[in-house]
């Protein structure tokens, strides 16, 4: 049996022209989480705890796409989904939909030891939330700036932002931001790759 | 798209990962963070969490996948991370972290970069974005 490992993320699919001071910001975030779960794991909490724990930090900055600081819907508010799954007895909970849920990883977890189901979605979901009494915000929490920018940076090039597989061209990327990919006849899942752009 | 996978002092597995989707997405689109064995699998052997283009992860069946090669072809754990970004996405683009319940630590994509962090017991800590 080796000793205890972890790991973070925080997204794949990274702006190649992303400016220095923000991937330094990034990196500084990925290590403070890795020690809080280091911290967590050398005071024997268990995995399934430690990994709801790193990912509610994770969810609490507005740094990556997830809790306050998530990609938005074409109408500019913010979905969120989660999920989580202990190894042992293959436990597992879900959510998706949530809209003012402020750890959606929590309620994941919360599905998953406190109902009888492995998956809760959208107004099912926020009712469960409020029944658990866990803490609920307005939908504006998760929305910020720059992701206003970047909704209307996907807009203007008519795109769903994926994530960074071709440099943008002629739109200018913001950090961690949007571009349009360039449609060079890729196909993926059978559409032209025009239509995903860098997230 | 964030993510954590844990093993702990006593083998133990665990995966979670949470995700505002896609910028600019149709309300009601489903990705698949939410998806057990796609964007998130554990079992005795592993923990896995994944991210990029959910399409993809969701039809190669990403998270499961990885801890299928490793019950069934004998691979261990980075070789595993590595087949399945490999053979099961396609022309899809995605990234993933895994533990494995020897204290192994992974990670694989083909995206441009990916953001994370990994540490063992050993003292061994690496944080990264690019290649």
């Amino acid at each position: 049996m080796g000793g205890w490992a972890i790991a973070v993320h925080g997204g794949a699919g990274v702006d190649p022209n992303l400016p220095t001071q923000r991937q330094e910001e990034a990196k500084q975030l990925l290590t403070r989480c890795l020690n809080l779960g280091i911290s967590a794991l050398r005071s024997s909490l268990s995995a399934i705890d430690v990994v709801e724990l790193v990912v509610r930090e994770l969810e609490s900055d507005p740094l990556f796409n997830s809790g306050r600081g998530s990609a938005l819907t074409e109408k500019g508010t913010v979905e969120m989904e989660a999920s989580i799954m202990d190894g042992p007895k293959r436990r597992c909970g879900a959510v998706s939909g949530l809209t003012t849920v402020k750890n959606p990883v929590s309620l994941a977890r919360l599905v998953m030891d406190k109902s009888p189901h492995s998956y809760l979605a959208f107004s099912g979901a926020e009712e469960f939330a409020r029944q658990q009494g866990v803490e609920m915000v307005d939908n504006e929490y998760f929305v910020t700036e720059e992701n206003l920018g970047m909704l209307k940076l996907a807009k203007e090039a008519n795109a769903i932002v994926f994530d960074y597989r071709i440099p943008a061209l002629g739109l200018e990327t913001c950090s961690a931001g949007a571009g349009a990919a360039i449609d060079n006849g890729l196909q993926m899942n059978g559409l032209p790759i025009s239509i995903y752009a860098p997230e | 798209t964030v993510g954590c996978v844990v093993v702990d002092s006593q083998g133990r597995c665990a995966a979670a990962t949470s995700t505002g989707g896609l910028m600019n997405k149709m309300t009601g689109r489903i990705g698949d963070s939410p998806l057990i064995g796609s964007g998130t699998y554990a079992c005795n052997l592993c923990g896995v969490s994944c991210t990029g283009e959910g399409e993809a992860i969701i039809r190669g069946t990403l998270a499961r996948d990885v801890a299928a090669v490793m019950e069934y072809k004998g691979l261990g754990l980075q070789e595993a991370v590595d087949y399945v970004v490999r053979e099961r996405l396609d022309e899809g683009k995605a990234g993933m972290i895994a533990v494995s319940n020897n204290g192994e630590v992974a990670y694989g994509f083909n995206t441009t970069g990916m953001f994370r962090g990994c540490a063992t017991d050993d003292g061994f800590m690496e944080v990264g974005i690019w290649e």
